[in-house]
This record gives C-alpha cells, sequence and structure tokens, in this order.
C-alpha cells in the first residue's frame, strides 16, 4: 500500500483497517484502497465519511447482481445445498422451506447426508416443522440414491420444490467432491436438467478460506447460488466480496439466526452499510 | 515463500552493522501482508510487528549469520512465545472431572466432546459420561447420544424440555454415584453478544464444579476470532482451546488471534469428522502453516 498519494496516510489505514476487519481480504482491500487512490475526486475530499461512501459505492458494484431473467422454475424445481462442516446448510434448508411454503408451494426434502450422527433426525424436524415431506435411508446409504429416489418421489408426487441436503465436506477432500459431483449427475439423470440451483452456504465468521472453498465447489458443481449464514454475530461476511467479484455468482440469501424465520433475501446496499459501519 | 522474501530485503545488510530501521518495516510489511492473508486479526498482527521490530532493532547483526536468517531468528522466537509448547490437559482433580464445552454454532463441539471421550477412554483409560447439555437445536441430543453409543460411552439421558444446567448439575451427580471419573458436557453453540446465552454457561459453571473448560474454535474463522475469544474468556472461566477442522486448507491464523488474546494453551486439534480424529495440538507445526 504505497505512501505516494494525496489522501492522508492516517486516514488510509483507518480504512485498511476497517476492510481487513471485516474479513475483505488483503487482495480486496488493495484492489478496493487502490481505486479511491486513483480516483481524483478522493482525492480532494479527504474525510473518512466521505471516503467511506466512495467504497460502499465501489463494493456495491461488485456486490450488485446484474438484472437476471427470472427463469420460472420448473416443476419440481430441485436445489442442492452444499457447503463445508457446519456453516448451516440443514438449518438454512430449514428456513427456506418455511419461506417456500408459506408461498404456497409443496416442498419435498432429501436428507442425503447419510455420514454424520443425527442429521437425517435434525432434517426431519425441519420438516415437520415447516409441513414438508422427508426422505431419507438408512445411514451409511449411498447419497447419490437418496437423491435420485427424492426427486422422483418429488416428480410423482407433484412437489413444486425439491430441497437436497447434503453432508458437510472440506474442500479439499478429493473423493468427498467426487462424491458430490456424482450426486449432481444423478440427480440430473433423475430429472433432466436438474438441479436447477446448486447453492453454496457459506459461514461469516470464516476468514479468507471462504474463498478457496468456493472456488473448489463453484468449479465441482457450477454454483448458481451462495447463502451467507450467522451474519446475526459479529463478523461481518466481507469474503462474500471477493466471492463475488472473483466468481460471479450472486449472493441470495443471509441467514440472520438459528431461528425459523431467520432468513433474508440478500440485500447488497445494507449488506455494504453494515460492512463499512 | 517468507523466508525468500525476508530474504530478497535484507540480503544487502550482509556485512554491515545493524539491522537498520527502514529494512526492518519493509521485511515487516511482508510479514504482515502474510499474516492477515492468514486470517490473523489485524490488531494482533499489529502488536506482533512491533514486537518484532522492537526486538529486531539495533540486534546486532552477526558475522556467522546472515541479516535475513538474524530476522527469521527473532521472527521464529517471537512466534513460538506466543504460540507457545504442546500442553497436556491437567485432569489432576478429585474425580469426577468435569470438561465443559462451549463455542460458537457449528465450530464441532458435539463431534469433539464425542472425540475427547474416546482418547480419555482409549488412550488415557478413564471412564468417560458424555452430558447433552443442548436441548435447542434440532437432533443435538440424538447426534451425541448416536456418537457415544458407537464409541461404547454412557450418556445422560437428557430431554429436548430439560434445563441445560440442571442436566449438568443431576448429570455430575450421576457420574459420583456411579464411579465415572470424567464428565463431558456438550453445550449448545452460541454467539458471545448473546447475553442469555452467555448467563447459561455462566450458570453452569456456578452450579457445576467445572475443571476445564474449553472454547471449541473453527481453525477457519476469520477476523472475529479476538473477539469471540476475548469475549468468551472474560465473561467464562476459559482455561483451554480445541482447534477444530485444522484436516482443511485454512492457514489457521485464528489460533495466533485466540492464543494472543487469551493466553490459553491449545490442547487439541480436531482433524476430521471420526471420532478418531483428534489429535494433540503442535504450536509449532501450526506456526509454519500460518506463516505460509
Ligand atoms: N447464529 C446463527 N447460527 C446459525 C445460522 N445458521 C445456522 N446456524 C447454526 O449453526 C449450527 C450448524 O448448523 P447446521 O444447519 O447443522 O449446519 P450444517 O452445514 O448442516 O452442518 P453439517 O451438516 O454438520 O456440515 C447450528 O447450531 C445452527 O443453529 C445463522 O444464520 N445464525
Ligand atoms: N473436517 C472436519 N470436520 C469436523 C471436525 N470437527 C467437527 N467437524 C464437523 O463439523 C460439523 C459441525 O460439528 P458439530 O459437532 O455438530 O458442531 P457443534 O459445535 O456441536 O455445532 P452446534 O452444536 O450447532 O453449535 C459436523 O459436520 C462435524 O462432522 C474436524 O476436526 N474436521
Ligand atoms: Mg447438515
Ligand atoms: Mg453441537
Amino acid at each position: 500500500l504505497a505512501k505516494d498519494n494525496e489522501i492522508n496516510e492516517a486516514v488510509l489505514s483507518e480504512l485498511e483497517e476497517i476492510l481487513i476487519g471485516a474479513d475483505m481480504g488483503v487482495g480486496t482491500t488493495q484492489k478496493l484502497l487502490r481505486a479511491l487512490k486513483a480516483d481524483v475526486q478522493a482525492q480532494n475530499h479527504g474525510e473518512i465519511d466521505l471516503l467511506k461512501e466512495y467504497l460502499g459505492e465501489e463494493i456495491y458494484k461488485i456486490l450488485r447482481a446484474p438484472s437476471e431473467d427470472f427463469e420460472p422454475p420448473h416443476r419440481p424445481h430441485v436445489m442442492m445445498i452444499v457447503g463445508v462442516n457446519g456453516v448451516g446448510k440443514t438449518t438454512t434448508i430449514g428456513k427456506l422451506s418455511h419461506r417456500l411454503r408459506q408461498e404456497g408451494n409443496k416442498v419435498l426434502l432429501a436428507a442425503a447426508d447419510t455420514f454424520r450422527a443425527g442429521a437425517v433426525d435434525q432434517l426431519k424436524v425441519w420438516g415437520d416443522r415447516v409441513g414438508a415431506t422427508t426422505l431419507s435411508q438408512q445411514d451409511g446409504s449411498d447419497p447419490a440414491a437418496v437423491a435420485f429416489d427424492a426427486v422422483r418421489a418429488g416428480m410423482a408426487r407433484g412437489m413444486d420444490r425439491v430441497l437436497i441436503d447434503t453432508a458437510g465436506r472440506l474442500h479439499t477432500k478429493v473423493n468427498l467432491m467426487e462424491e458430490l459431483k456424482k450426486v449432481k449427475r444423478v440427480i440430473d439423470k433423475a430429472c433432466p436438467g436438474a438441479p436447477h440451483e446448486v447453492w453454496l452456504v457459506i459461514d461469516a465468521t470464516q476468514g479468507q478460506n471462504a474463498l478457496q472453498q468456493a472456488r473448489m465447489f463453484h468449479g465441482a458443481l457450477n454454483l448458481t447460488g451462495i447463502i451467507l449464514t450467522k451474519l446475526d454475530s459479529t463478523a461481518k461476511g466481507g469474503v462474500a466480496v471477493g466471492i463475488t467479484d472473483e466468481l460471479s455468482v450472486p449472493i441470495t440469501f443471509i441467514g440472520v439466526g438459528e431461528k425459523i424465520e431467520d432468513l433474508r433475501p440478500f440485500a447488497s446496499r445494507e449488506f455494504v452499510d453494515a460492512l463499512l459501519a | 515463500q517468507l523466508s525468500d522474501k525476508f530474504h530478497d530485503i535484507l540480503d544487502h545488510l550482509k556485512g554491515r552493522g545493524k539491522l537498520t530501521e527502514d529494512h526492518i518495516e519493509q521485511t515487516l510489511r511482508q510479514v504482515r501482508l502474510n499474516l492477515l492473508e492468514a486470517d490473523v486479526n489485524f490488531k494482533v498482527v499489529k502488536e506482533f510487528c512491533e514486537q518484532v521490530k522492537a526486538k529486531a532493532m539495533g540486534s546486532e547483526v552477526h558475522q556467522s549469520l546472515s541479516p535475513d536468517k538474524q530476522f527469521i531468528k527473532i521472527f521464529h522466537q517471537q512466534l513460538t512465545d506466543i504460540m507457545g509448547v504442546p500442553q497436556e490437559i491437567s485432569l489432576q482433580h478429585k474425580p469426577p472431572v468435569v470438561i465443559l464445552l462451549c463455542g460458537l454454532q457449528g465450530s464441532g463441539k458435539t463431534t469433539t466432546a464425542a472425540k475427547l471421550a474416546r482418547y480419555f477412554k482409549e488412550e488415557k483409560k478413564r471412564f468417560p459420561y458424555l452430558v447433552p447439555a443442548d436441548v435447542y437445536r434440532p437432533a443435538a441430543i440424538e447426534q451425541l447420544k448416536t456418537l457415544a453409543t458407537r464409541i461404547d460411552v454412557p450418556y445422560y439421558d437428557t430431554h429436548p424440555k430439560d434445563n441445560p444446567v440442571k442436566v449438568c448439575k443431576k448429570a455430575v451427580a450421576i457420574a459420583e454415584d456411579r464411579g465415572y471419573d470424567l464428565v463431558i458436557l456438550d453445550t449448545a453453540g452460541r454467539l458471545q453478544i448473546d447475553k442469555e446465552m452467555m448467563k447459561e454457561l455462566g450458570k453452569i459453571q456456578s452450579k457445576v464444579k467445572v475443571h476445564q473448560s474449553l472454547l471449541v474454535v473453527d481453525a477457519m474463522t476469520g477476523q472475529e476470532a479476538v473477539n469471540v475469544a476475548k469475549s468468551f474468556h472474560d465473561l467464562l472461566n476459559i482455561g483451554g482451546v480445541v482447534l477444530t477442522k485444522m484436516d482443511g486448507d485454512a492457514r489457521g491464523g485464528a489460533a495466533l488471534s485466540v492464543k494472543y488474546i487469551t493466553g490459553c494453551p491449545i490442547y487439541f486439534a480436531g482433524i476430521g469428522e471420526k471420532v478418531e480424529d483428534l489429535e494433540p495440538f503442535y504450536p509449532d507445526r501450526v506456526a509454519s502453516r500460518i506463516l505460509g
């Protein structure tokens, strides 16, 4: 971060700390501060609040999703939820199902985490809470088989939505990432074109590793959306900016708590304001 | 490689008297970026770099040691001083020894509870008793009971309507009664800013003689590791830390932040999802990993 500029060094340091402290990461922070220093307007107005506004605008440009042609959901509209361990996938599926149910959709949940203790029970509790059918098989059964059967059942029963819960897995585990690719292929076999959505869940309390997670999951599965959870914590989730900037996958929803209603559509303005607060 | 970067900056110092402030500053700039990229908290990085600078300033450049090696030595020493040495958790108390696990949501507490029970049963010949004290998360009780059954460790039969504080109290009484010498309390994940939930942990600690309160931290945690650790440490009597999900490729800067801010030993590292995937924490290995 070079010292060759009109903007006060102390102000730049303060801005840098805000961005780094929000988990924006060194790369994204340097990029944003370079843009700031290159901007003549910014150079002429050294006050931090004005500079923050400028930064906010730059971040907003990165996060603003291009206006998507909203594709009407297929019937059933199949959504696969993935991510590393403990980020909030199962809970998020519960919250999403609640929203979908409130919009009048018939929802089916697939308990394709056949590995972790209590995973199927956990999803079943959510299913019961929201009035969704939860399909599962024996512990240790093939997740792809669970997904296949659930999608077929969803089609047969006239479901509007099928949500597939998968086991948490670190992106560094090659065999587990292959398993996930297989689940995706098998879902397509059950219903050509499915899954219509593959959403990665990212935990806002995580640091820069979330960027690597996003890269690997995107490379393996071609993500269509990202959900950022635990924004009710003191973490700001700044890593989402780097992820969006690099991969252009839109952030769809944010998790703001552990209760069924603690899910909100992603609002980039609000997110940026909170980031720089 | 950080050591290569040091070499480039400091190589020309060979044969000179002292490490100059300017060269130290340049090198520290590299160090700073590297540590931030590893998720070490920026305040910790700032203080750490100031400490290294103070030690490096005016230290004589030895004839036998090139300046970059000299700097690395000082730097490494400072990092090692903070990270500490491997420490074994002390369970030297009149049985039953009570361990409490706490931390943020999803950090790995329930899995770690089972891992610790297995470890102490198999490696340390103890008779552990697992206590599901998370009555909030759907099927959390089932999760721990399933794991306990898998490793053939007895557990308290918690029901979702139970009061977690009462559960812990009753469980310890049962352990005393039945001669279990180690009680492991698994609690619900919670935010350090959730006053009611933090109070609940405080209540457990006051109603039950807890010998070791361990903070379970996800190795991928970002900048907030400092605030989380500080609050848990200040509000509760945290005696140690377990760092989970070390089997990924996160640099693990949270380890340095947590150690720096609390001074608490990191006793164990979770290195996988299976119940055997627990090992003692090796500070020097993690220090190298953080440095990249
Ligand atoms: N505070 C907060 N906690 C959350 C949020 N979303 C999920 N959680 C909690 O995070 C913990 C983990 O949630 P899960 O839904 O089990 O996460 P998961 O990704 O399915 O975990 P695995 O299947 O084990 O990989 C639970 O305690 C949830 O209640 C959120 O938005 N805010
Ligand atoms: N790869 C890996 N996964 C782990 C490790 N420890 C725990 N996990 C996984 O992380 C996820 C969360 O673990 P839990 O034990 O449910 O976490 P928790 O802290 O009890 O979660 P809450 O009770 O909801 O706060 C699960 O998928 C675990 O299998 C570890 O060391 N490595
Ligand atoms: Mg899950
Ligand atoms: Mg738990």
